[in-house]
């Protein structure tokens, strides 16, 4: 495993456990999409169907099943515990303009045509543009709580440290996975905008406010 | 091949 790729995993998990945190000290999830969390819960799902049949280290399964529990506990906080304070009506992005394309792709490019494969690989291209319902809602409000900045400044950066371990990974040992590289790299072009207000803004101590 | 291919990452 690369540091890159260390770096980029933990930067995943410290996004996870950002959002847990705001929505449960806050007991609130305003501003925060449901519709991207529950799009995140169908690809750990979809991509971790192998969790019970390769074993590929303790490390791996222990994040699979981290990723799993702490995006299920998510969606329950937003759409049970804390249904009320859910910003539904600005949560407005039709998710099925992202699953249904996301599905054909994955129908049309995998790396064999079998279950398994066709749902790691939907899972890969939801991803990619799973975020799309919350940055639409910040753009939309206009503006996001810092948490939630930092939330989504954490969860770019892992896929952008993901990049780096790729080319680490190909430079290396010649490994070239082409469906997670070009998923990945939309993934991360996906952030390119909050990235600079994110720098412009939240780290000078303002709010992130998308107009001027 | 067939079966695919180990999915090792994240």
């Amino acid at each position: 495993m690369t540091l890159f790729r260390l770096a980029g995993d933990l930067s995943h998990v410290l996004a996870i456990l950002l959002l847990l945190y705001k929505i449960w000290t806050t007991k609130s999830a305003a501003g925060i999409s449901g519709k991207t969390q529950l799009m995140f819960c169908m690809v750990y799902v979809t991509r971790y169907l192998d969790l019970f049949t390769s074993f590929i280290s303790v490390y791996n399964s222990t994040m699979k099943v981290l990723f799993i529990s702490a995006s299920v506990a998510t969606v329950y906080l937003i759409y049970f515990k804390f249904k009320a304070t859910y910003d539904g009506n600005h949560d407005t992005f039709r998710m099925e303009f992202v699953i249904v394309p996301a599905l054909i792709l994955a129908l049309i490019w995998n790396y064999a045509f079998t279950f398994f494969e066709i749902s790691w690989a939907f899972s890969i291209f939801l991803e990619a543009v799973a975020i799309l319902p919350q940055l639409f809602m910040v753009t939309k409000t206009g503006e996001a709580e810092n948490i939630t900045s930092h939330y989504l400044f954490a969860l770019g950066s892992y896929r952008a440290l993901y990049i780096l371990n790729w080319i680490d990974r190909y430079y290396f040992e010649g490994h070239w996975d082409p469906i997670a590289v070009t998923a990945g790299i939309v993934q991360t072009v996906l952030y390119g905008d909050f990235f600079y207000l994110y720098f412009t803004r939240v780290i000078k101590g303002r709010k992130l406010q998308v107009l001027p | 091949g067939e079966e695919g291919r180990q999915h090792d990452e994240l």
